[in-house]
């Protein structure tokens, strides 16, 4: 799993950001160093950690596009331990700025070399697609962790992911590994769910976590706040289920 | 609205491929001869509608990248009067592919033009992101129709779309409306989907369609079975709540 770990899935909606949000916050509960780098020009992540447009001056797009050092974009949010490197919708533009360098693809690894001895997680949230801006956090992380949603849609995106994730191991990151998948927004009532999570388990195995994020209304509710829904609401399902899951990934770092 | 309609929204998972499939379906059933272009990598429309992979050889790639007419990959579904030009994996490449052609933005809009008399309406399904092929899909509308998940995240995600609507509007498409607002997944027991619905509607006014298409399981349990849930299950509230959709969207039309 190792210490760089993205967190992609090119469908749209699966729970990317809210893994991200979530899982930083329980680690950092745990007592883990975390760096959460936004890599979504939406800038969910920045949103969902209460980071409110205008103190986002400094961001990602200026680290990859000006090259300007990672340090001074991170920030602290409001939840201790946990550091964010916002993002804002110039990132949009990024892919195009940077279509004639032909470093394009390692601006990210390149960035956050300097600043990695200074955590022991980093977190990257990926926008739903798999061009330049994924491409980095692919090429810049040790592991990847994808969050499946439960729904027929999402089960038909892995596979394109899976071709993906190969390629760039083959061509920029050899030692990129998949680190695990997180079945989200699972609901008891529907059927649907049980079939997806079966068949992700039959072809993924171990590589799936056994903690599954049930569909939980706090959990949509808690951005709205600007606050993590382990801030928001500890004791609901979907707060328990991303501590269990950070446990989960502790203890699997700790066996590789 | 007129005859060529954009499904866009790069925020993911807010049932831009859902409303694409099924109000096709609900205007085919209203007699409308309709075409469904799927501008997503994902090929999510072209499985909806149980085009399996093999039966899309020819696709939206060759159309954009080699310049194959749109006659050539259009195909009927299962739908009686709906008609789908398919997507494969490989059209994530158009991007990169076209990044040297001056006229890389109004590939679709040319080729859409020899078949155009052929349709009532034509239908872009788009991916969640901004970028070249979503542009295509803006630079041929005549209008957006923007489905909007009754979640927070997605309503921040609606300025950047408005934002950049009004951009293609200047550089490509003078004649680009935003011809709707379209609420999906509203679930009556989260009092967050009345929030975002009501301050929706203060923005965007009348544009906002007044049917809002609830959370309803048997939406998403419908693509498993390649089908439409108008085709699934007619009776089910997201069946009739695309139903109305189109009853609005062609009242809307008359009126314009
Ligand atoms: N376990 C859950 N229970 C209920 N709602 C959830 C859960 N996880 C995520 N959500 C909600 O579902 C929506 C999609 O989740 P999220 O934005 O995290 O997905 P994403 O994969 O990051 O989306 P995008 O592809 O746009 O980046 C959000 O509104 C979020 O609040
Ligand atoms: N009204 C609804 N009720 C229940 N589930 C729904 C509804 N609309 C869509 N879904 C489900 O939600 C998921 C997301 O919808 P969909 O794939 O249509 O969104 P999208 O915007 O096209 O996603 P992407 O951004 O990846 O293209 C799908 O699994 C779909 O089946
Ligand atoms: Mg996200
Ligand atoms: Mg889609």
């Amino acid at each position: 799993l190792g210490k760089v770990i993205a967190i992609a899935n090119q469908k749209g909606g699966v729970g990317k950001t809210t893994t991200a949000i979530n899982l930083g916050t329980a680690l950092a509960a745990a007592d883990c160093r975390v760096l959460l780098v936004d890599m979504d020009p939406q800038g969910n992540a920045s949103t969902g950690l209460g980071l409110a447009a205008r103190a986002r001056e400094r961001s990602i797009y200026h680290v990859l596009v000006d090259q300007v050092p990672m340090a001074d974009v991170i920030q602290p949010s409001q939840v201790p331990g946990l550091s964010v490197a916002p993002a804002t919708p110039d990132l949009l533009g990024a892919e195009l700025e940077l279509v004639d360098k032909r470093d394009r693809a390692l601006r990210l690894r390149q960035a956050l070399a300097e600043v990695l001895d200074r955590f022991d997680v980093v977190l990257f949230d990926c926008p739903p697609s798999l061009g330049l801006l994924t491409l980095n956090a692919l090429t810049a992380a040790e592991s990847v962790i994808v969050p499946l949603q439960c729904e027929f849609f999402a089960l038909e995106g892995l596979s394109h992911l899976v071709r993906n994730i190969e390629r760039v191991k083959r061509s920029f990151n050899p030692g990129l590994q998949i680190g695990g998948v997180i079945l989200t927004m699972h609901d008891r009532r529907n059927r649907l769910s049980d079939m997806v999570s079966e068949d992700v388990r039959s072809h993924f195995g171990d590589l799936v976590f056994s903690t599954i994020v049930p569909r939980n209304v706090r959990v949509s509710e808690a951005p709205s706040h600007g606050k993590p829904v382990l801030l928001y609401d500890w004791r609901c399902s979907g707060s328990q289920a991303y501590v269990k899951i950070a446990a989960e990934l502790l203890r699997r770092r700790r066996k590789a």
